[in-house]
């Protein structure tokens, strides 16, 4: 696992965090269903909670389709190329490519490969770049949630060892939970653990 | 677009048919250094975007020792062998959809173990 240089993240009295849609892209409640179950999979592992906000105003976290230039000087690139992409913390901004085929998948499956290249599972996706917006960089662990890449088709959903270790080395464990590891394993703790 | 489940996606999309700007980079397997090939500055780009080339030098269609090292780190980031050689491996990771987000700020890497790496311009 890796951060951001200076290892941002949400600070220690922001445990709650509020996450708002983009109201222009009038996302169904299936698709808002995926985001949650993304969102879920950090929080299962940490002390952090997510709440959905109506409202854009005061929330943390903004979720928007874009296509093309969008304003933040990282233009998407059409169908497949990149992705999407996330702030670091505290910002909380998480664009998606609004011309890929997304698949909206069965949130039972947690791993699938398919023969079908040119759609994007967006829970799979969406877990990756939830990461970001909490601190984590890229990983070059391959079955990590924050490996850069996936192919077409795939799902991968589940966070792994290297994803958990790296969330817990900024936040801690969830209290509530055996959310998987709870100790930093890279860093002593005094440096870095779940303080503010 | 989105799809609710595998059936509903149309049967066109069935035939792979995966045309984006990264494909054009597999013409480039085999290129080494010294050569002027035409679609290498767009792989720059490529490098650049994703933060393994860094300053404002021409991205040009030149094999040189700035791309060769992009490649050094983008293969120890990805765990494929280090040939700073543009080979069917290296490609075939390179032509997947990715995140946008990039895999090194300001020339330094914490992928790959937290080994740090640089690219470095000559």
């Amino acid at each position: 696992y890796s951060f951001f240089p200076g290892k941002p993240r949400w600070p220690k009295r922001k445990r709650d965090l509020t996450y708002a849609y983009v109201p222009q892209n009038n996302l169904t409640d299936e698709v808002k269903r995926v985001f949650a179950r993304a969102f879920t999979r950090w929080a299962e592992v940490t002390p952090l909670n997510f709440t959905r906000s109506e409202s854009l105003l005061g929330a943390d976290i903004v979720i928007g389709f874009f296509s093309g230039e969008h304003g933040d000087g990282e233009p998407f690139d059409g169908a497949m190329g990149t992705l999407a992409h996330a702030s670091s913390p505290p910002t909380g901004m998480l664009h998606l490519d609004g011309d890929e085929d997304w698949l909206i998948s069965d949130g039972e499956i947690s791993r699938r490969v398919l023969p079908v290249t040119s759609v994007v599972d967006l829970e799979s996706v969406a877990v990756h770049e939830i990461g970001h917006l909490l601190g984590l960089g890229h990983s070059s662990v391959e079955d990590a949630i924050m490996f850069p890449a996936i192919s077409g088709g795939d799902r991968k959903v589940e966070l792994a060892k290297d994803d958990i270790e790296g969330i817990q080395h900024l936040y801690g464990g969830n209290p509530n939970g055996d959310g998987g590891v709870s100790k930093p394993s890279r860093e002593n703790e005094s440096t870095g653990g779940a303080g503010d | 677009k989105f799809y609710s489940n595998v059936s509903s996606i149309p049967p066109l999309q069935f035939l792979n048919a995966t045309q984006n700007a990264w494909e054009t980079f597999s013409k480039l397997a085999g290129c080494h250094i010294g050569e002027n090939i035409n679609g290498l500055s767009k792989l720059k780009q490529y490098f650049r975007r994703f933060g393994y080339i860094t300053g404002t030098n021409n991205c040009t269609d030149d094999f040189d020792d700035v791309l060769q090292s992009a490649i050094n780190t983008y293969q120890k980031n990805f765990n494929l062998k280090v040939t700073g050689k543009l080979d069917s491996s290296t490609l075939r990771q390179i032509v997947k959809p990715r995140c946008g987000n990039p895999d090194m700020i300001d020339g330094v890497s914490e992928m790959n173990g937290g080994k740090k790496l640089r690219a470095t311009e000559r």
